[in-house]
């Protein structure tokens, strides 16, 4: 475990934390997309099929039971909870999941590190965690709301990534055969959506005005 | 090395 694998972690259990935390407390989820949510939930849940398979640390266990509990109490709360789900955007938050599962899951069953069950779904849940806060970004472009907490969810889950990648650079140097192209190739997709999301985030708040995303 | 080892990363 290197320092930045370890502040990717953290920032990635911050951002889901501070997002159930706020839910819980403001009893509001307005500007938060469900679809976003449901995804990142089908991407843990397929792949920690591990969990009970493959020990690697208590570490590890801890952490993935903590990032499932957490992403469905989140759906749970959204769709669920009497008065969450009344400041959820329904109207706005239309995207479609079958359109990124779909292919994400086509994409799994040829490109995969061996032709297994477990393979496949971990190979698609690296492409679906890729793509899924597209649903978010778009209800971002509509509702132009960007408040404190829509805000901070997304700042930690761009930190989280940009520490993954130095983990990957710092591994791929000191550990000699640490090679995982399925899992860098998605990850950068995955940045490069964050990137384009924080210039106009950024930009917004550089001027003083509301965040308007281009179309 | 990029084979199906043990995914130690979460």
């Amino acid at each position: 475990m290197n320092i930045f694998r370890l502040a990717g972690d953290m920032t990635h259990l911050m951002s889901v934390l501070v997002l159930l935390l706020k839910i819980h407390t403001i009893k509001s989820c307005a500007g938060i997309s469900l679809k976003t949510q449901e995804l990142y939930a089908l991407v843990f849940a397929t792949r920690y099929l591990d969990i009970f398979t493959d020990f690697i640390s208590v570490y590890n266990t801890i952490m993935k039971l903590i990032f499932l509990g957490s992403s469905f109490s989140i759906v749970w709360y959204m769709r669920r909870h009497k008065l969450v789900r009344r400041s959820y955007d329904k109207e706005q938050d239309t995207f479609r999941h079958f359109f990124l599962v779909l292919p994400c899951l086509l994409l799994a069953l040829v490109m995969n590190e061996k032709f297994t069950f477990k393979e496949v779904m971990w190979a698609f849940s690296l492409y679906l965690e890729a793509v899924a806060i597209l649903p978010q970004l778009v209800l971002l472009q509509r509702t132009k709301n960007i408040d404190n907490l829509t805000g901070q969810y997304v700042f930690l889950l761009g930190a989280y990534r940009a520490f993954y990648i130095f983990n990957w650079i710092y591994r791929y140097f000191t550990e000699p055969h640490y090679v995982h192209w399925i899992t860098w190739i998605s990850g950068l997709v995955q940045t490069l959506l964050y990137a384009d999301f924080f210039y106009y985030y950024f930009n917004s708040w550089k001027n003083n005005v509301k965040l308007h995303l281009p179309a | 090395s990029g084979g199906a080892d043990v995914k130690d990363e979460l």
